[in-house]
């Protein structure tokens, strides 16, 4: 018999195995399904067709599931503790919030209870809490140079008001103080009033 | 510095450069790619006008003297390796496609993948010294990712040894391939291949489009731009329609399957090979996907640092929006996928590389798995990003209605991604085949290899929830 699976929600390689075994029964309801077709003397084509949604999810879920492997798996390649510390927040958060958006899927086939999923709403808050002194070094690692980047609000001196001031005066439509409708419609438009 | 910035970066609990090496794969090539951007940044012939202050036709004029330059510099620097090539253009191109792009990406992979060695020897130069700019022209004005109902036709005639090309109906007019509008005056067409009565289904063919001289519209050829679409101003996407152009044999690709001079056709050893740069450029997606929303939360976090707002606290002064729960549930799942994709990204190519190495000893058996595996991702996270950077946007407020804030721009230069290369829900049903395939074998106990292989693992386990 297979060995039972120990849940733990803050245990990264628990939570690949519940993406796993989630895309594997999606699989299996879409191959049934397709089975189910046939049975009701569909043919190949009809059956796939009328299983499509199942067979999207499925796939979804596979994807999903090779996401969460490759982000957790990554994070065996890390050395630097404090670096690792970040990163492994990240995964158990994209994880854990992937299962609230997916939560249905997760209960449906009995991978985890309801009493869990109101402790993984908990625990993303608190993930969230420890995360935001870090926000803005997370995204300075990207190191997107200012000029690739080329946002007003993303600089990275954050003097967003003065250059997005500078910026809407360099706009072709003040080229002159008074645009050139003035004088060709809403000036006649007064007289005729 | 904005002070609030300044605290930010104070306040972090980790060497951010040792995170940069990590996403760039090492401190080498994160020194390489700040060196390669440099280049770019203090090269006074990039110099350009805000693209937000041109007409559509100044942008696309802007773009091709960008692209040009970009071609004699990469010359000039000695720039080869297909990462440094890729950095270098993505600086100089910014959040708006490359006006040559499909030339790079497509035309010349197509033409290393599927050319014999005797048509290696005479396109390759002419590609590589741009003599002949091309473009991949597969999608039509009525047909897309089905690629079996293309309806163009490359009729072979054994009197003359040629292909006749022809465009039958309206619905088959070639609609979109990037640089086919004004710049391509080659296009390798992909049509259904017609010899001694038989038709044998898509092939690929090199067919000239414009005069290499004049850059006139040859005879029986119809071409042209497509006219202004959301996003993506800087490309000539363009319409083919062939009215019986006539090609030699040579130009069809026969690097796996052939015409003989009498008309016999030789199949490929797999009819997937055809399709073999789409899946090499779906793998390259999925790393756009991570890109394109590590700058959108770049924008969206250091702005909501920035920004402060109401208050949470009576008499407290506006906190910043950054402290807000609501703001952080929207932003803070959003970085960590940006990271989950860059990681990911990084399995799809090393995952590429490695079946591609296999398929070019000859080994074919992998091919339907990185078919899959790169269709499902390209799917999955195009859709995921691109309705990321829409929360990125919102999250700056009216701010991220403008132009500067450059969110508008990276959202609609992205959002052809969920359709381009393979419409995603086509891509998914595609994953799907082989997952319910595998599942199969899987049943009659087959023993499966790769990233499928957890569908032999029995599904009846007993779960033991831990006890919250």
């Amino acid at each position: 018999a297979a060995r039972p699976l120990v849940v733990d929600i803050n245990d990264l390689s628990s939570l690949v195995e519940v993406y796993k075994i989630r895309a594997a029964i999606l699989v299996e309801m879409a191959a049934k399904s397709i089975q189910q077709e046939l049975q009701r003397r569909k043919s190949q084509e009809d059956a796939w067709n009328n299983s499509a949604i199942d067979l999207v999810r499925a796939s979804d879920a596979h994807c999903h599931y090779v996401v969460v492997k490759a982000f957790t798996e990554k994070l065996g390649d890390v050395g630097d503790t404090a670096v690792h510390a970040v990163l492994s927040a990240l995964a158990l958060l994209y994880t854990l919030h992937g299962i609230t958006r997916n939560s249905g899927d997760f209960l449906q086939s009995g991978l985890l209870s309801v009493p869990q999923l109101l402790q993984i709403s908990v625990r993303i808050k608190e993930l969230m809490s420890q995360l935001r002194p870090n926000a803005v070094a997370l995204v300075d690692a990207f190191d997107i140079h200012d000029k690739k980047l080329n946002s007003v609000l993303g600089r990275y001196d954050g003097n967003v008001y003065e250059k997005m001031f500078e910026w809407a005066r360099r706009s072709p439509l003040n080229a002159t103080e008074v645009h050139e409708s003035f004088h060709k419609y809403l000036k006649p438009l007064r007289s005729k009033l | 510095m904005n002070p609030d910035l300044a605290k930010e970066r104070q306040n972090a609990t980790f060497d951010v450069d040792k995170l940069t090496y990590i996403l760039d794969g090492g401190p080498e090539k994160t020194k390489r790619r700040r060196e390669i951007e440099s280049l770019v940044f203090n090269d006074p012939d990039f110099a350009e006008e805000d693209p937000n202050f041109l007409s559509r036709s100044e942008r696309f004029d802007q773009a091709v003297r960008k692209s040009a330059q970009m071609v004699l510099k990469l010359r000039e620097f000695g720039i080869a390796d297909p990462e440094e090539i890729y950095h270098y253009k993505s600086m100089v191109t910014g959040h708006h496609p490359d006006a040559l792009g499909l030339h790079y990406t497509m035309f010349v992979p197509t033409l290393l993948r599927l050319c014999d060695p005797q048509q290696k020897e005479k396109w390759l130069p002419l590609a590589k010294s741009m003599q002949a700019v091309g473009t991949y022209a597969q999608t039509e004005l009525g047909h897309g990712t089905h690629l079996r109902g293309l309806e163009t036709t490359a009729t072979y005639d054994p009197a003359t040894q040629e292909f006749v090309l022809n465009s039958p109906t309206v619905s088959s007019i070639k609609w979109w391939p990037g640089g086919l509008g004004k710049s391509a005056n080659y296009a390798i067409v992909l049509a259904q291949l017609y010899t001694l009565g038989n038709c044998h289904g898509l092939h690929a063919f090199i067919v000239p489009v414009r005069d290499m001289d004049t850059h006139n519209p040859l005879p029986g050829v119809v071409v042209g731009d497509i006219g202004p679409k959301f996003g993506f101003n800087e490309v000539d996407n363009g319409f083919l329609k062939l009215e019986n152009v006539r090609i030699p044999r040579e130009n069809m690709l026969m690097k796996y399957s052939k015409v003989e001079p009498d008309g016999t056709y030789v199949k490929p050893p797999s009819d997937k090979l055809t399709y073999g740069t789409m899946v090499f450029v779906r793998s390259m997606i999925v790393r756009e996907s991570s890109k394109a929303l590590a700058k959108s939360c770049t924008i969206a976090i250091r702005y909501s640092a920035v920004r402060h707002q109401s208050e949470i606290r009576p008499g407290e002064p506006e906190p910043q929006i950054l402290d807000y729960q609501t703001q952080q549930y929207k932003l803070f799942p959003l970085l960590a996928t940006a990271y989950a994709f860059s990681f990911v990204g990084q399995y799809m190519t090393n995952t590429y590389q490695r079946i591609n190495e296999e398929i070019n000893r000859g080994n074919y058996s992998e091919l339907p798995e990185l078919h899959a595996l790169s269709a499902g991702l390209k799917a999955f996270t195009t859709w995921e990003a691109n309705s990321a950077i829409e929360v990125c946007r919102m999250s700056c407020g009216g701010h991220g209605y403008s132009r500067s804030s450059a969110l508008p721009d990276i959202y609609v230069e992205f959002t052809p991604t969920c359709t381009y290369e393979g419409e995603n829900t086509v891509m998914m049903l595609q994953t799907a085949r082989y997952l319910v395939k595998s599942y199969r074998q899987a049943k009659e106990g087959q023993r499966l290899s790769g990233i499928v292989s957890y569908l032999n693992e029995p599904l009846d386990r007993r779960l033991q929830p831990q006890a919250v």
